[in-house]
């Protein structure tokens, strides 16, 4: 079961060592953006999207207009097996709700999802494209029970599990998003 | 079997990013540094430790005296599932042969490696410390068939697969890296 080991991979190799830093690279962040208030809607965690598709775009703008790219939060540079100063990062987005008024949010894709979808395209790799729903509802489901268990991680983070069922709609995504943050409150 | 998803993850999410533009990142690093001569016995390619025991350093040196951090190639920035201009670099490393004439090369450990030796520490993960090292020779095997069938990797890389069994000695790492380097030539 890949969704399994990706989902501990995700976990071990990047969740346990950036989520605990996640509040100080906000903070700094905060400190040197004074021009423009970092509208949250309160939320200072890492909002992660799991579309159950696994269909994963690099570039969050692509998928809905009413999200920009806004700027990247500090880097933070850790030794990692032999790879000296390894860079991690997040970016902070920009979403229009349906005022036109913006919040910003650290949010990013489960990046392991390229890895199954990129599998079930490589007949080699032993794992069929009608296996891939499934195996992100596993990954999503494995991940959810680590990370509710996890001391680092605890309430700095959100997964956000996307249905592909409203592709139609242009704006799905931000509204998908902005939909969690005030869950929130 | 975790080690089957996590050689195939190496490969789509990071290896098949990375060899590609390895080349190119070794000659700009050669003529940013012209104070010393780059030797690496003629090796451009990325030496990718593979230790039995998945027990990785984070700092090559720490595991021997005979090797030392240089200085990092030069980074490559991609956008990657919503991360904006994600870091990827590889460090060089100058190791000490039996005569103390130092060598150049770019090698790290296989990061993956860290997650089934996590796993292994975590009774919720399903996976047993004795089943480690037949985890770690299965993803040395995928790996091995995934690059050499690769058009993007192929020979840009080497993989060093590092036994346990000489660990008396202090420079079994350097003399190992090295061995590899003389096998090419
Ligand atoms: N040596 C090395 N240098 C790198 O820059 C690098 N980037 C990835 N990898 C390894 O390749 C494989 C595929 O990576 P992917 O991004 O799909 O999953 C990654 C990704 O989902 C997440 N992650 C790790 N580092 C970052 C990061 N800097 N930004 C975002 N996500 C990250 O956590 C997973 C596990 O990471 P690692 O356990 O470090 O090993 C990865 C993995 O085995 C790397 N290995």
């Amino acid at each position: 079961n890949v969704a399994h080991g990706l989902a501990w991979s995700f976990y071990f190799g990047y969740l346990k060592l950036v989520l605990p830093r996640l509040e100080d690279s906000i903070v700094e962040f905060c400190s040197t953006h004074t021009a423009g208030k970092f509208e949250t809607k309160g939320s200072r965690k890492l909002l992660i999207l799991i579309p159950v598709n696994a269909n994963i775009t690099h570039k969050l703008e692509d998928a809905d207009t009413n999200i920009c790219f806004y700027d990247n939060l500090p880097n933070t540079e850790i030794d990692r097996a032999g790879v000296r100063g390894r860079v991690y990062k997040h970016s902070v987005y920009s979403l229009l709700d349906q005022n036109k008024k913006a919040h910003h949010c650290v949010v990013e894709h489960a990046t392991p999802l390229l890895t199954l979808y990129r599998m079930s395209q490589d007949s080699s790799a032993g794992f069929a494209a009608k296996d891939r729903r499934e195996q992100v509802l596993l990954f999503y489901r494995t991940l959810k029970d680590i990370l509710e268990r996890s001391i680092e991680c605890r309430n700095r983070y959100r997964l956000i599990l996307v249905n592909d069922e409203h592709e139609e709609d242009s704006h799905f995504l931000s509204k998908a998003i902005l939909k969690t943050l005030d869950q929130q409150e």
